[in-house]
Formats: structure tokens, C-alpha cells, sequence
């Protein structure tokens, strides 16, 4: 269950245009500028995940991620879509590919979609947990967090080898 | 319920001494910090940087915990495998040697598993399968993607 | 006491705004939280970067957020001038453009101040009067000074 | 009122030789690979100038600070001397340079010196601030520091303003 495609528009720092990312199943690199937007898709993905932390996402409020640019121009909505490969069926859908959607609507409320299907939050991570996916789980490492986990208190990496046993 | 923890702390351990040589050639391991009381006890991760004493890997070097913290999260991998994992700038402090062996094992994990990295330098990227450029222009972002050697821009949908 | 902190505030607003300018082009300054009691209220810097809308630094990028902070730091040296600078890999998260710039700035303020800093950067070090190198040799840290051309082996007495 | 030498021997990393690093007034550029010692020369000027914690020089106990080598080589004590240039008589002492000196003792004591003369700590935090000089001051940036100060809460900011007012 490799991530596939990312489509993601209105969401922090991408536009009202839709940013399509194919992405290939190896070793994939992004890189450019700071503040061009390379963590925001690392934000993008945990937000359609189902992450529900703002602060988790780098924002104050979950409204402060819909795009604000220039000249006040505001996205109505954000939205995220993740494009899973389900070549292998290892998710309970017999498709080749399962698309996670999320869109954050202008009265805070999230709607969550999967193949277009509306469904409910728990829906989505009980979908993604027979896979070990979870929008922050260890497979994640935000920017700055790596000297923090060789940084953990003995009880603190006793949980987390609790967490994974 | 012992007997599981402690099968979990042996292959972590393990697993995680595996990917600390990998990345430094040195030794690393799990210790628990009260082994009379194994079920409560707390965990350190011991390192052995090479020509250097062991140390937990609270008292050691910006560089050195990047590494170590790579190592470790690797070494739980066993346990839970992910299909992807994504990191960004794990490689912030490392130095060019460090940098060269963390490029080098994810392109050999990446086999396996789908590696997501973001970085600002060129090391990491010389073997990558896919190169995803990210940039701001008029106030949002615009991605250019790179595929060993032919670009495409992003089609705006 | 009002007048005191609201020249403190004016000056070090104005000051890390040319200083932000110096490393990125853009404009910066400090805003009180809430100006109706400024005796109390809280202080945010607002940075603009390039092309981009106003926005608090504690919403930025990593690179951007490093940028900031210095700017904010030498902000705060024209009310209390000190003599040296340390800086402990500050570039760590920035890019060649910020960093190019991190490194003339930190030249041109060594004309009055010293500025010490560590950096894993060649760019941080090309236009040094004292390069210092510090390695490991087994297991006690060594020094090697290098001075505008000529290597001097630290002498170990 | 710069730092013109700094002589470190048995802190940290720095091993039973006198390490002498002599220091030009300009710029200096400090490199070298990971774990190389670098961070520990800067952890060696905060405990010369006074720093107490034991976890602002990244230790857990003060005693962490004596060189550890291979094979269990102890240092006896730790020590660190830093020269500052006082050509312009900035520090109220008529001599062209000052040292200070701070010994950590295998009791635990610290052992501080200007000049050769032993002195009480609060002598060396007294004589340093006419100068702004503290063991941590604004004008000395710890590894991992940067984004902090960046992602610092109004209030914090307002008493960070407030302290150089
Ligand atoms: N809601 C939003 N609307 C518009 N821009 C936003 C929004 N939220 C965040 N941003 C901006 O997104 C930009 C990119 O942030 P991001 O953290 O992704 O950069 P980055 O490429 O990871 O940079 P770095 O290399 O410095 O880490 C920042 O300049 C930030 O101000
Ligand atoms: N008391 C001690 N005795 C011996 N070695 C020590 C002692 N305390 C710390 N060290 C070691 O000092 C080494 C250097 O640490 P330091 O943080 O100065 O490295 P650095 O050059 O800043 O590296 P980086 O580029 O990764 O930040 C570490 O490997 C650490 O384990
Ligand atoms: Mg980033
Ligand atoms: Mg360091």
C-alpha cells in the first residue's frame, strides 16, 4: 500500500489550482527553497489521514489551513486527496487503487471521502489501521523531531516499545 | 505478557544495532534501565560511535542523534513493517559522511518500501527513483517533478 | 515605564526589520498582541517574506523561522551591544540562498563584533579570518586551526 | 571585549592534553565531522563564564562533564580558561587581557579564577555583566535553538524584550 498520487488544493500554501504530485513507489526526494511547501505536503497527507491536531499540522487553528494568498485571495475550502495502491489487496477493497479524500469546509467541519463514497472519520482509520497506517504514527518524522526521539526519557521509549509490541 | 515485551525489546534491539552499523559502522543496543523489574522498567538506547566509549544516546552530538534516531525507528520497523515511510530533513545536521551512508540505506530500503524524504541537499537526491522539486511562486506553491532524467511540470488540473 | 518599553519595542522592531531585509529582501516587525494594554501585552513578530502575504513567524517554514530568529537576535544587539556572537549551526535548516546571505551578513557584522559560529556548511566558511576544525581521534577531541591560507596544528602543551 | 584564546582539558570530549585554540577577532568558523567536539568548545565557554545546569552544557549531572576516554581513562577534573581581550579596559581590571577560569573538582566543586587569583562565582558574574557577558545570554545560540526563538509565544517574546529594556 505505497502512496500513489497526491492532489491537493487550497491547503496551506497550494493555491485554487490542483496540484497533482505522482509519486513513485522507491526512493523519492523533494527538495527546493525554504518556505516553498515541501513540509506542507508532508502536512497535506497527515491532514487527509484524518489527523485531527492542528498544532500537528503546523497551524494555531484548523481554519489557518485553508490558503491565504496574496491580496487577501482566500480558498473556499482545502482538500486532500492520497491515491493508495491496492495492487495487492492488502486494504479490504478490491480495487487496485483506494483514494482517501478529505476536504475541510468553510464551517470547520471535515467530509471525509473514500473512492468518492462519503464516510466517517473512524471509518477511514479503521480502513488505513489494517494497513499500520495512521496519520501520525512512527513511519512519519515531521521537520526538527528527529533529535527528540533519540532525545526520549527512558518511560517515554518504554511507551513506544509498548505501542508497537 | 513479560515474555511478549521481552521478545519485542530482544528483536527492536537487535533490528535497531542493525541499521546503527549500517549508518556509522559502530554498535548499538536496548537496555532496560531497571532490568530487576522488566514489566515497569524504562528503555535506553546505548550507542557505540566507532573509536568512542558506549554512551546513551541522551549525551551525545546533534549529528550522532540523527543517526541514532534513524537507526531506532528503523529497528521498529520489524515489528510493524510500513509500506512507506516519510521523512523530512532527518538529515538537517548531519555531516557529508552521515549524509552519503542515511542516502544509501534508504536507497537500499527503498526496495522494500516506498521512502519519502525531504532534503536541501544534493547528496540525498543523487540516487533517488524520483526527484519532486517544490517552490513558491506568486504566493503558492508549484511542484516540478524530475523522473531519472526527464522533467515534467506539474499539470495544474 | 510605558515610555522606557515602547522605546525598547520601537527600536528593536525597526532593527530586526533591516536585519530580516539584509537576509531575505522581505520586511519584518514586532506587533503587541493587544495594543489597547501595553504594559502587559504580549509581543509577535510579523515577518513578509518575498512575494508572500504578512504572516506571525511562528507559522513559517523551518528555513524561514531560522532566518527570523537571527534577524531578531541582532534585533536585540542595538540595546545591548555585545562584544562576540555564538552561533551553533544556525544554517542547519536553511538553504544555499539564505545561507549565502547568513554568510555575508555574519561578515559584515565581524567588522565590529566578533561572530564565532559552527556550521557543517562550506559556504558558511569561505569568507572566514579563522577556520577551526575539531575531530575526533581515539575517543578525545582534537583541533586543527586553519588562518587565511596557513594550517597550524593546535599545539598541545 | 572579545575571546582571544580558549583552553580546555578533562570537560566533555577534550581529553587529558591542554587543548589551546587560539581565536581571531573577526570571523571564526568552527567545522568538522559529527561528534567531532564542536558543540562541546561552546558548552566549554558557558561553564568557564558561570553556567550552573548541568543540562544547559547537555549533561545530566555535573560530573559528566570530566572527559570520559576508551578503555574507562578518567580525567581528574575538568577545566576550561577563556582569554578576553581587554586592550580597550572595558572590564574594570588594568591588564591588556583577562582570564577566566573555571576548574570542576572532583567533589563536585567548581573552582573559579581571574587572572590566577581564585575568586567566589558571583565575583566572575559581577565582573562579566558590565560587559553584558553572561553564561546565557542572547548573544549564544545552542545547537537546536534557532527555531525555538522563532516559535516563542507572545508572552514569551514580551519578557525576552522586557529583560533588555
Ligand atoms: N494557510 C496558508 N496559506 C498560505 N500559505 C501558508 C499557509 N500556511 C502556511 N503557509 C506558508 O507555507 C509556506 C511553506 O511552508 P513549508 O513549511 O511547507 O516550507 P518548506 O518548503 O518545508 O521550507 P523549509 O525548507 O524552510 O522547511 C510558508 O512560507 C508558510 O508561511
Ligand atoms: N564527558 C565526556 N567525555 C567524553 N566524551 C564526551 C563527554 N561528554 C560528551 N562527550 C562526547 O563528545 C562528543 C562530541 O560532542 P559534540 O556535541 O561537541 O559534537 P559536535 O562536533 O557538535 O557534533 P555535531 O556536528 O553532530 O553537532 C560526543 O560524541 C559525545 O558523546
Ligand atoms: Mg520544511
Ligand atoms: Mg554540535
Amino acid at each position: 500500500v505505497y502512496l500513489k498520487k497526491i492532489v491537493i488544493n487550497g491547503f496551506k500554501s497550494f493555491g485554487l489550482r490542483r496540484n497533482v504530485i505522482p509519486l513513485e513507489k522507491g526512493y523519492v526526494v523533494i527538495t527546493g527553497p525554504n518556505g516553498g511547501g515541501k513540509s506542507n505536503v508532508i502536512d497535506a497527507i497527515k491532514f487527509a489521514l484524518g489527523e485531527l491536531s492542528a498544532q500537528a499540522l503546523r497551524a494555531s487553528r484548523l481554519s489557518d489551513l485553508v490558503y491565504e494568498g496574496n491580496n487577501g485571495q482566500r480558498a473556499n475550502l482545502a482538500s486532500v486527496s492520497v491515491v493508495l495502491d491496492n495492487s495487492e489487496r492488502a486494504l479490504p477493497i478490491d480495487k487496485e487503487e483506494v483514494t482517501i479524500s478529505r476536504k475541510l469546509l468553510p464551517n470547520g467541519e471535515s467530509l471525509y471521502q473514500i473512492n468518492g463514497k462519503t464516510v466517517s472519520r473512524s471509518d477511514i482509520l479503521t480502513l488505513l489501521a489494517t494497513c499500520n497506517i495512521r496519520p501520525s504514527s512512527v513511519n512519519i518524522i515531521t521537520q526538527g523531531a528527529v533529535l527528540g526521539i533519540a532525545e526520549m526519557s527512558p518511560e517515554e521509549m518504554r511507551k513506544l516499545l509498548d505501542e508497537v509490541a | 505478557k513479560l515474555a511478549v515485551f521481552m521478545r519485542t525489546f530482544e528483536r527492536v534491539s537487535r533490528e535497531a544495532g542493525y541499521y546503527f552499523n549500517k549508518l556509522t559502522g559502530g554498535e548499538a543496543w536496548l537496555e532496560l534501565a531497571d532490568p530487576e523489574r522488566p514489566l515497569e522498567s524504562g528503555v535506553e538506547m546505548v550507542v557505540r560511535f566507532v573509536g568512542k566509549p558506549p554512551r546513551s544516546s541522551r549525551g551525545i552530538s546533534g549529528g550522532e542523534k540523527s543517526v541514532s534516531a534513524v537507526a531506532l525507528l528503523m529497528g521498529l520497523q520489524g515489528l510493524t513493517p510500513a509500506d512507506f515511510y516519510i521523512f523530512d530533513e532527518v538529515d538537517a545536521h548531519m555531516d557529508v559522511a552521515y549524509t552519503r551512508n542515511l542516502a544509501a540505506l534508504f536507497k537500499e530500503m527503498s526496495r522494500k518500501t516506498q521512502i519519502i524524504t525531504v532534503s536541501l541537499k544534493d547528496i540525498m537526491g543523487e540516487h533517488a527513483d524520483q526527484l519532486i522539486g517544490v517552490y513558491s511562486q506568486h504566493g503558492e506553491s508549484r511542484i516540478v517533478i524530475t523522473k531519472l532524467g526527464e522533467t515534467i511540470e506539474s499539470k495544474a488540473g
